[in-house]
């Protein structure tokens, strides 16, 4: 699942 | 951070100052498509946004900075500082066929309907593509320099480097991007022409030729 807020990657 | 990612962050750096470095020693914008710069440069500004709400680390930080800052200095170079160099005749890529398709499909795809979490949809998939302009151009003219052929080389490795870090991180941390790792599997296809091209041509010591 992804949380909206973290992009980490470039 | 793991091997893969980091390599794929250094090979698009390594890209992006390849590029500029070309420009600016050449002192000529000879075969880069301008539009494929746009283009870039439209991609980290939309994404870059959170550098102004979100932290993620300063390394972070720094690599969206610089590539905000590189890709602004590319264009600049190209459309200002040695505009009479540059090959408007032979960079004629429609962009607005890639500018409307990435962004109807952020409007369907997307983590949240918010306007950065659609920008950042918008610029993922927009980076896919944005090379079609250079590719086209490449084509059109048929041949490319050596230098605009490393850096084809390095950019198209980044994200090739990025999917081998996505299976990495999928299996050590259950992380699954949908959007990102679709994207990046099409932009990655979209370089594996060329990278054929680069390694039986450039990397034997030949000029890299498009037959007609």
């Amino acid at each position: 699942a992804i949380d909206p807020a973290a992009h980490d990657e470039l | 951070m793991n091997l893969f990612r980091l390599m794929g962050d250094v090979s698009h750096v390594l890209a992006v100052f390849i590029l500029l470095a070309k420009i600016w020693r050449t002192r000529s914008a000879a075969g880069i498509s301008g539009r494929s710069q746009i283009l870039f440069t439209i991609v980290y500004l939309a994404r870059y946004m959170d550098l102004f709400f979100s932290f993620i680390s300063l390394y972070n930080t720094v690599m969206k900075l610089l590539f905000i800052s590189a890709s602004c200095a590319t264009v600049y170079l190209i459309y200002f500082k040695f505009r009479a160099t540059y090959d408007g005749n032979h960079d004629t890529f429609r962009i607005e066929f890639v500018l409307v398709p990435s962004l109807l499909l952020a409007f369907i795809f997307h983590y949240s309907m918010s306007f950065f979490e659609l920008a950042w949809s918008f610029s993922i998939f927009l980076e896919a593509v944005a090379i079609l302009p250079q590719l086209f151009m490449v084509t059109k003219t048929g041949e490319a320099e050596n230098i605009t052929s490393h850096y084809l080389f390095a950019l198209g490795s980044y994200r090739a480097l990025y999917i081998l870090n996505w299976i990495y991180r999928y299996y050590t941390e259950g992380h699954f991007d949908p959007i990102a790792v679709c994207a990046g599997i099409v932009q990655t296809i979209l370089y594996c022409d060329f990278f054929y091209l680069y390694v039986t041509k450039v990397l034997q010591g030949r000029k890299l030729q498009v037959l007609p």
